[in-house]
């Protein structure tokens, strides 16, 4: 039986559904810990006012991050897989039919924290988001290559850090390059706000492009 | 077929070959990007004179970490796995063979950087070995609680930069207590040295109790 067959006829249905809805959904991939959830934490406040968003968060175990996300004042969802290592479009379809789908604009899912089987499961998303943060080192690019070859943006973490680790931005940045020279770079932090407001306004160009 | 009873009689094939040998193989896991190369790359140095090390270094793509424990002046073997998430008993069993074992006392096997896949393959090591930096967050050994759960020891690893990240240690502390009791838990930065000692001191006790 063709289990990758089966995925990307449900990832089919949620391209229908999400077209009908007039709602772009994006996927975010990183490795665990690499800031996902507080990037969210930043982006959604900064633009609820703007664009009316829901989060499908998932995880293995603990719902600590939709709790987080709930905190917000928008819909969020927690897929829990118990052990599964990556989010299927079966399960990501059947979670958004349990959203106020007629009051969304954007669906945001935060994948489980693995830099390498998510990326190889369609979820129906209009893009993934590759997160990187500069304490995990500049090769990560090269050496988990399949998400940041299919992302359609990447953005580069904790960059308040980086005067205290070895992070070789331009080494990094020239790996990703390499890997999808399509894809813009953004730079940020989530603690001190650096390099938000180029983000947002990508992110809000591309929501308004695929919805 | 049952692939995880497959996987078992790798490994149990693996546990006779090293016990003949009087050979301690530790698997080492975390995240991607937490610090397992560049802690290997200050422990080996620090007791090559006391044990002779092998080291088979688990990855996607590329031989960079095998490239830089081959610095270290130790066998070294990469085995790419080309987009498998995690490292199996066969595999590694037959890494083990092009070592030379009859000059061996320690195998340390990096598994590819992931949270999840690798603590479910038993590979015939005689610990896993959790790895989880301070810049991750302290909800890792909850979020992904099978590693944490049968580790027999976690390193809390970039302890030099507890001054700039919104890290609670003593709550990580708590989470890896209350998943694991009996493991201790050692904080070390591989920059600085702080923390190395007991470390080492540990880790050497462990292989000669395991040989
Ligand atoms: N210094 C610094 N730390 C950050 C930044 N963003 C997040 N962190 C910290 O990084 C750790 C992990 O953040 P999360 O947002 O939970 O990471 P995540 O990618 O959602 O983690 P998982 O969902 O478990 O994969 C936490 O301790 C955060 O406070 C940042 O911009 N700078
Ligand atoms: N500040 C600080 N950075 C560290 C420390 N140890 C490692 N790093 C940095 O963390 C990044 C990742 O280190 P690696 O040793 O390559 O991590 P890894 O776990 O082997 O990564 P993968 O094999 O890809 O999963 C690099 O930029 C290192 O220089 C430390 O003790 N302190
Ligand atoms: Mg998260
Ligand atoms: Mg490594
Ligand atoms: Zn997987
Ligand atoms: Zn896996």
């Amino acid at each position: 039986r063709d289990l990758m067959g089966a995925n990307a006829e449900w990832a089919a249905k949620t391209r229908a559904l999400l077209a009908e809805r007039s709602i772009a959904m994006v996927n975010v991939i990183s490795a665990p810990g690499s800031g996902k959830t507080t990037l969210l934490e930043r982006m959604i406040p900064a633009l609820a006012g703007r664009l009316r968003f829901a989060v499908l968060e998932g995880d293995l175990e603990t719902t600590r991050d939709a709790e987080r996300l709930d905190a917000l004042d928008i819909p969020v969802y927690q897929l829990l897989t118990g052990g599964s290592c990556h989010l299927e479009a079966k399960l990501v379809h059947h979670a958004l039919l349990d959203l106020p789908l007629d009051d969304l604009e954007v669906v945001i899912v935060e994948n489980v924290g693995n830099l390498v089987c998510p990326a190889e499961f369609d979820i129906g998303e209009a893009g993934k988001l590759a997160i990187l943060s500069v304490t995990e080192g500049e090769d990560k690019p090269v050496k988990y290559p399949l998400l940041f070859h299919e992302a359609v943006a990447a953005v580069i973490t904790k960059i308040d850090l980086l005067p205290y680790v070895p992070f070789k931005l331009e080494e990094c940045r020239r790996y990703l390059a390499q890997t999808n020279p399509a894809a813009p770079v953004f730079e940020v932090s989530s603690l001190t706000g650096a390099g938000m407001d180029a983000w947002l306004t990508w992110f809000t160009a591309f929501v308004a492009a695929h919805r």
